[in-house]
């Protein structure tokens, strides 16, 4: 559907938006690199059953090996122009994070196996994974704009998602409510963000000509 | 009934 659609693309051009800023100013000043170890956690983990060999369809099969490469690449070239980083913070305790997530898997999960497990933590770190990478962009004061246009389109991916949910809830009667529960809080985390974006993105473009 | 996991997202 148009929603889970909408949802993916926002997602891939978040990704190519970090990579492309990255490489073209060959440095990684106020991209957190522990937001980007955070996803690949939440990818190694919510795609395990990569490993399973179920290949449910050769898109979702395509996009996690994508979103699996992309992510190592990124933390690649961010630790290859790393000096930048020590200039700034990135000093987000991310252990608090992690840990409250597994507790919620524990409570919160289908089946107690490893897959369904990893899944529900995958879900929760993922609402969160952000928070390191805001914090970052709220001590430089005033963010690059591709960084900031990287968050966007990142946190529009799950937004995009809430109505994907709706949508299937009516057409085929699924719901996972982890899934909605954590997608929910993940947009909240952004919430704040959008409205900083919206401000500074929307209305600034409209007083352009001085 | 409703609450299935939907593995098939990414």
């Amino acid at each position: 559907n148009i929603f889970r659609i909408s949802g993916d693309v926002a997602h891939l051009v978040s990704i190519i938006i970090l990579i492309h800023s990255v490489e073209t100013k060959k440095s990684a000043k106020g991209i957190s690199l522990k937001t980007q170890l955070l996803y690949a956690l939440v990818f190694i983990t919510r795609y395990l059953s990569l490993l399973k060999l179920e290949f449910g369809s050769v898109y979702n099969t395509l996009m996690k090996l994508f979103f699996l490469g992309s992510t190592f690449y990124s933390i690649f070239i961010i630790k290859k122009y790393t000096r930048e980083i020590t200039q700034y913070v990135d000093d987000f305790k991310i252990g608090y994070l992690v840990a409250p997530c597994f507790v919620a898997a524990l409570v919160f999960n289908y089946k107690f196996t490893v897959i369904e497990i990893a899944w529900s933590f995958s879900l929760w770190l993922e609402a969160v994974a952000i928070l390191p990478q805001l914090f970052v962009l709220q001590s430089q004061g005033q963010g690059d704009l591709l960084t900031v246009h990287y968050i966007f389109a990142l946190g529009l991916y799950r937004a995009f998602y809430i109505p994907n949910w709706v949508y299937r809830y009516f057409t085929e009667e699924r719901l996972d409510i982890i899934s909605v529960a954590a997608g929910v809080l993940q947009t909240l985390v952004y919430s704040d963000f959008f409205y900083v974006y919206y401000n500074k993105v929307f209305k600034n473009s409209l007083k352009l000509p001085a | 009934k409703l609450v299935k996991n939907l593995h098939d997202e990414l």
